[in-house]
């Protein structure tokens, strides 16, 4: 466990809970894609089977039961009880481009042929392209409210600081994990574009409104 | 070396 995992993970939580807030401040989950949230909710159920079989720390048990629970509650209050304000004309990401590629690479490039491992290989293939309906969403309304900006900065955030974590852990422990290295780096080159637009819009107390 | 992930990340 290094400070980058920590900060990562941090952010990470933090992002899921600025979604929650926002949802639940503003009854509403107007420019939030709920395509997005049920792909998140996918990759934690199928990333975290090992849940009661695999004990590491209290942290990580506790993390785990904490993300699932976000991600739960998110897709509820989107698909049940905002699901008025929920903009499902917008939100039109095909997931089964997603879907099919994903599980079929999920099956050829794995760890191990093993029903866990191929689950496991699968959200980490699906967790880095999980973020795309909702930037789609956010090219197609070409604007996002300034509160989704900060959970998608922090989302992105959690992602960068990961790969600091697999370089320091390659350069302490020499360590790495192919499958997990490759598939974060592609989720974080999907953030540098909104990256910009963050920098250079959003932080400058602008709306983030695409050109 | 590309070991085994222990998967103890989140």
């Amino acid at each position: 466990m290094n400070i980058f995992r920590i900060l990562g993970d941090v952010s990470h939580l933090l992002a899921m809970i600025i979604l929650l807030v926002k949802i639940w401040r503003s009854k509403s989950c107007a420019g939030i894609s709920g395509k997005s949230q049920v792909l998140f909710a996918i990759v934690f159920t199928s990333r975290y089977l090992d849940l009661f079989t695999n004990f590491f720390s209290i942290y990580n048990t506790v993390m785990k039961f904490v993300f699932l629970m976000c991600a739960y509650i998110t897709v509820y209050l989107i698909y049940g009880k905002f699901r008025k304000t929920f903009d499902n004309e917008n939100d039109s990401f095909r997931l089964e481009f997603l879907l099919i590629p994903v599980t079929g690479l999920s099956f050829l490039e794995n760890q191990s042929f093993t029903p866990l491992e191929i689950l496991w290989t699968f959200s980490i293939y699906l967790e880095s392209v999980a973020i795309l309906p909702q930037l789609f969403m956010i090219s197609k309304t070409g604007e996002a409210e300034t509160i989704t900006t900060h959970y998608l900065f922090f989302l992105g955030l959690y992602h960068a600081l990961y790969l600091a974590n697999w370089i320091w852990r390659y350069q302490t422990e020499n360590y790495y994990d192919q499958i997990a290295v490759v598939s974060g780096v592609v989720q974080t080159i999907f953030y540098c574009d909104f990256f910009y637009l963050y920098v250079t819009k959003v932080l400058k107390g602008k709306k983030l409104s695409l050109p | 070396e590309q070991g085994i992930n222990p998967k103890d990340e989140l």
